[in-house]
């Protein structure tokens, strides 16, 4: 099984106010390219529902691909890490 | 910070000033996503501090070593945010990591960079008696929100700050309501090829500026390089790092009297006149010696035992000294004389083992010394502080420079500030705490100084954008020290500093509380950068959250609405516009002065705004052609507006490319 790592999955501006039916989404979208609700749960690493919508999540290459191909992500692009100015 | 604002002109002593009527900044929330803070520091006391701002809606956080009493009227808010940096180091080991898994700092750099934006006064604060006097932020009594997301890594000594980690960070100060967001955060060059929407601060950053914060940046610590600021969206305000007008001159006396004046911060025990050496290979050795700093540790054993030894360096790693005193202490040297590029600024020692670093004449004239005379020796006596003239400011070698690799026709960093030999609060766990404070010197020293400004700016113009604040204090800044002096820029030979190298100068506190009229932006005009770099229209609709169709041709980067101009390419004529809204008096006329950089052609017009009661915002076209025959580099000049009271100026950077698309070894 391809190794997976942390990717963050961009919608853009919410389209909901409610923080938590925004958190539902970013699962709905998850669970249907793992399959399964439990998964999209596992794989979880954050929501972003205040400021904007988007979640991060562990995905193997090809899981961040279909993800990125579906219409209402605007990119997804592997986690990095920044540094101390 | 002892000397920070006394420098910039803030200084409580003044009678009228913005300080004072914005009640330090009282009713503003400064958010900083960083390594955390440590609460009991003497920074975050909220004594004299009034209720906590209505508009907040964040929350202290519970944690390792972190209780509800750890926050306070001061340090209103603390959270911390771990889980993409567990993903990505599944050996991290939570239970033996010196680090707190709460928002509680272990590294100082959290505590460090809040202290500055808008720590509280702490009377007669120094770093071993060096740099003494009152220390605070910017902004005294503004309120800090903590979001820690940089975690310290032992296995591999370093500190990582996960991007998916900051991101949480920034949607949740967006929504706890800060005002400010301070991040001395700098990703790994190379920068994201092309798209600024792919750097994950920018994105989030994007959002938080459409809701009215203004993200505050480092510019990062690649200088004195070309093309390597970070942190270069057009809706942040990305800072330069610049000294103060203040330095640790070190006494360093040789045998025969003469005395040079080196930099260090050490402050004894003086070690008296001690043998001198530099590992050269004597005549009659067969063995090699070297007086190469990053390679004293070739010289055979008890070459240096007992002495104090002088090396020459060309790199500029900051670690050059460290790593050469290391060296030294190992074979039981007593003290180090570093010669190395002017303005290369090198940490120094913290142990108290003398390192003084000097250029490389200076080293010469002691090398001269040591080879006149049999048995050479010095007397490296403690650091002093010196305040004032003849200390210059510089640009910090370290700090980076332009033009904008993501987009070279948005000028990048924005802004200078002091960001050198800053002393500032830290973690008593940082091994280079003194009593809890320290020196430290980096653009992310100088990013809260910019946070502590905007912060009262903030109180002043509580309903201006983000785009008005960085507008003010880019067209008021100083682009000389704040006694007339000009500004160098440290580098590899120094120049007198250009746009690229500060951005529209030295922020100029005072004088951006009233710039006379502001270049302003909103999502809109973000949106047309957005279109002139090329994103697609269905990107920026769910970016923007509504159906956006760019126009047909696409708009030109030059019009983005920027407080300066900047043409990387010019060839034939270019025309741009600039809309710009009025923030002074109603009835205000203003004249152009153009001074435009060599051999090139400026043509404004109207050559007069006029502003009243009905009229607050007006636009003028500028017409920029070239007189050069060839392919130059940037030339640099300005564009000013003039009331009289206000001098409206913005940077003007042109290079002309005859032939585009083209490199040359010229």
């Amino acid at each position: 099984d391809a190794k997976s790592k942390v990717h963050i999955v961009y919608l853009g501006e919410k389209q909901h106010d409610d923080p938590d039916f925004v958190t539902e989404s970013h699962h709905q979208i998850l669970s249907s390219v793992l399959g399964s609700k439990e998964d999209a749960h596992d794989s979880m690493v954050h929501s972003y529902r205040h400021g904007f919508s988007g979640f991060a999540a562990k995905l193997t290459e090809s899981q961040a691909k279909i993800l990125a191909d579906s219409r209402e992500v605007v990119h997804v692009i592997p986690d990095s890490f920044y540094e101390l100015a | 910070t002892t000397r920070t604002w006394d420098y910039l002109g803030l200084s409580v002593a003044n009678p009228k000033n913005l300080l004072n009527d914005t009640n330090m900044g009282g009713q503003v929330i400064i958010g900083f996503i960083d390594s955390g803070v440590w609460p009991e520091s003497e920074s975050f006391n909220d004594n004299g501090v009034g209720p906590i701002p209505s508009h907040w809606k964040g929350k202290c956080v519970l944690g390792e070593k972190f209780i509800a009493t750890n926050c306070n009227r001061k340090l209103i808010g603390a959270k911390y945010f771990i889980n993409g940096f567990l993903a990505e180091n599944e050996g991290f080991n939570s239970t033996e990591s010196p680090d707190y898994i709460s928002a509680r700092d272990f590294l100082g750099h959290g505590t460090h960079v809040a202290s500055i934006a808008g720590g509280l006064f702490v009377p007669n604060v120094s770093y071993k008696g060096l740099a003494s006097g009152n220390l605070r932020g910017g902004a005294p009594r503004a309120r800090i929100a903590i979001y820690k997301a940089c975690w310290y890594l032992e296995r591999l000594g370093t500190v990582a700050c996960s991007s998916s980690d900051i991101l949480k960070a920034m949607d949740e100060a967006i929504h706890d309501g800060v005002d400010v967001l301070s991040l001395s955060l700098g990703a790994q060059v190379p920068l994201f090829p092309k798209t600024d929407l792919r750097d994950r601060i920018a994105t989030g950053a994007f959002h938080a500026v459409a809701k009215g914060i203004i993200v505050v940046c480092a510019g990062g610590n690649s200088g004195p390089a070309a093309q390597t600021v970070l942190n270069t969206a057009p809706w942040v305000i990305t800072v330069a790092a610049t000294t103060l007008d203040r330095s640790f001159p070190t006494p360093i006396t040789l045998g025969n009297n003469n005395m040079i004046l080196g930099q260090a911060l050490f402050t004894g025990p003086q070690l008296g006149f001690t043998s001198l050496v530099y590992p050269e290979n004597p005549v009659s050795s067969n063995e090699t010696f070297t007086g190469v700093c990053e390679r004293l540790n070739l010289n055979p054993n008890g070459t240096m035992a007992g002495k104090v030894v002088l090396c020459f360096t060309t790199t500029t790693l900051f670690t050059a000294v460290s790593r050469a005193a290391s060296y030294v202490k190992a074979d039981g040297g007593l003290g180090l004389i570093i010669a190395r590029n002017p303005g290369y600024n090198l940490t120094p020692c913290r142990d108290d083992f003398p390192c003084v670093a000097i250029d490389y004449e200076l080293g010469t004239d002691i090398l001269l010394y040591i080879r006149s005379t049999r048995s050479p020796v010095v007397n490296i006596q403690p650091s002093r502080t010196l305040v004032g003239q003849p200390v210059g400011t510089k640009v910090a070698t370290f700090s980076s420079r332009g033009p904008n690799s993501n987009s070279p026709a948005i000028l990048k960093p924005d802004i200078g500030a002091p960001g050198v030999s800053i002393l500032g609060s830290t973690s008593p766990d940082s091994k280079s705490s003194s009593k809890g404070f320290d020196i430290l010197a980096g653009t992310s020293m100088a990013a809260p100084v910019i946070s502590g400004v905007v912060a009262l700016l903030k109180a002043l113009h509580p309903n201006w954008s983000p785009a008005a604040f960085r507008s003010a204090i880019v067209t008021t800044a100083w682009r000389t020290d704040p006694f007339g002096e000009q500004i160098f820029a440290e580098g590899s030979s120094r120049k007198v500093a250009d746009p690229f190298d500060y951005g529209g100068g030295l922020v100029n506190a005072e004088k951006a509380a009233d710039p006379g009229f502001i270049y302003d932006m909103g999502t809109k005009d973000y949106i047309l950068y957005l279109c002139s770099a090329g994103y697609n229209d269905s990107s920026i609709s769910q970016l923007v959250g509504k159906v956006t169709v760019c126009s047909n041709p696409k708009p030109s980067v030059f019009d983005v609405n920027l407080p300066s101009i900047t043409i990387p390419n010019l060839k034939d004529e270019v025309t741009l516009t600039r809309t710009v809204t009025n923030v002074g008096p109603v009835d205000s006329v203003y004249k152009v002065v153009v001074e435009p950089p060599f051999g090139v052609r400026v043509v404004v017009t109207p050559e007069t705004l006029r502003f009243n009661s009905k009229t607050k915002s007006v636009s003028f076209k500028v017409r920029v052609s070239t007189t050069h025959k060839i392919n130059t580099g940037f030339f640099f000049g300005s564009l000013i507006w003039t009331d009289s009271l206000h001098n409206v100026t913005i940077p003007v950077s042109v290079r002309t490319q005859i032939l585009q698309n083209y490199y040359d070894e010229n």
